[in-house]
């Protein structure tokens, strides 16, 4: 499955 | 955002007060002709706070904050990243160009070399990514940075005799951020679908490894009520 990298934390 | 996430991220703002409001005084005391004792021990002894450390800082918010006008999360986190951005720059500026403040860092005890840190860091995420690009690679540089960029300090406080409380409250605090942080992530883990980052958590498992010694004698010294001492 394709990873989506999110970086929603700090 | 969940309560583990907040409260961590709090703490972490936190530490950051504790370490401005040190500096503030510091820089408040000098001048005075009869310091109260606070000024007098912070005036007299070193500061105890590892510029190492603080510079290590700078360069993690530096790198993982590039993507601050480019992706918008929420207003929250645009705040709280210029916050750390602006903070850990500022107290750098401080402890070496600020004259007084400069006169309470302890040089010759601090003698940590960044380079053991930056360069192991820099390799393993060109080597061990999510996506090779230039913005990931500095962002996993960036956890991967943060995770040991506090061993200066913990080695600066171990060879200070004299950890004052401010000092020791500062590394509390910031050890309780990343402890709430892997709260965090468990929570999200069993809440959201798809919720994986491996490179984040086993980064953020080590750093807050390297707390438990100190969170050991911090909570000892609490217990006993004796002020707080590391083993040398």
């Amino acid at each position: 499955p394709h990873i989506t990298v999110e970086h929603d934390e700090l | 955002m969940n309560i583990f996430r907040l409260a961590g991220d709090m703490t972490h703002l936190m530490s950051v007060l504790v370490l401005l409001l040190k500096i503030h005084t510091i820089k408040s005391c000098a001048g005075k002709s009869y310091p109260c004792s606070l000024c007098f021990i912070l005036l007299e002894s070193s500061s105890g706070i590892s510029l190492k450390t603080q510079e290590l800082y700078a360069l993690v918010f530096a790198t993982r904050y590039l993507d601050i006008f480019t992706d918008f999360i929420s207003v929250y986190n645009t705040i709280m990243k210029l916050i750390f951005l602006g903070s850990s720059f500022s107290i750098v500026w401080y402890i070496r160009r600020h004259k007084i403040v400069r006169r309470s860092y302890d040089k010759d005890q601090d003698t940590f070399r960044h380079f053991f840190l930056v360069l192991p860091c820099l390799l393993l995420a060109l080597i061990i990514n999510e996506k090779f690009t230039f913005k990931e690679v500095l962002w996993t540089f960036s956890l991967y940075l943060e995770a040991v960029a506090i061993l200066p300090q913990l080695i600066l406080l171990q060879r200070t005799r004299n950890i004052d409380n401010l000092t020791g409250q500062y590394v509390f605090l910031l050890g309780a951020y990343r402890a709430l942080y892997i709260l965090n992530w468990i929570y999200r883990y069993f809440t959201e679908p798809h919720y994986v980052h491996w490179i984040t958590w086993i980064s953020g498992l080590v750093q807050t490894l390297l707390y438990a010694d100190f969170f050991y004698y911090y909570f000892s010294s609490l217990k006993n009520n004796v002020k707080l001492k590391l083993p040398a």
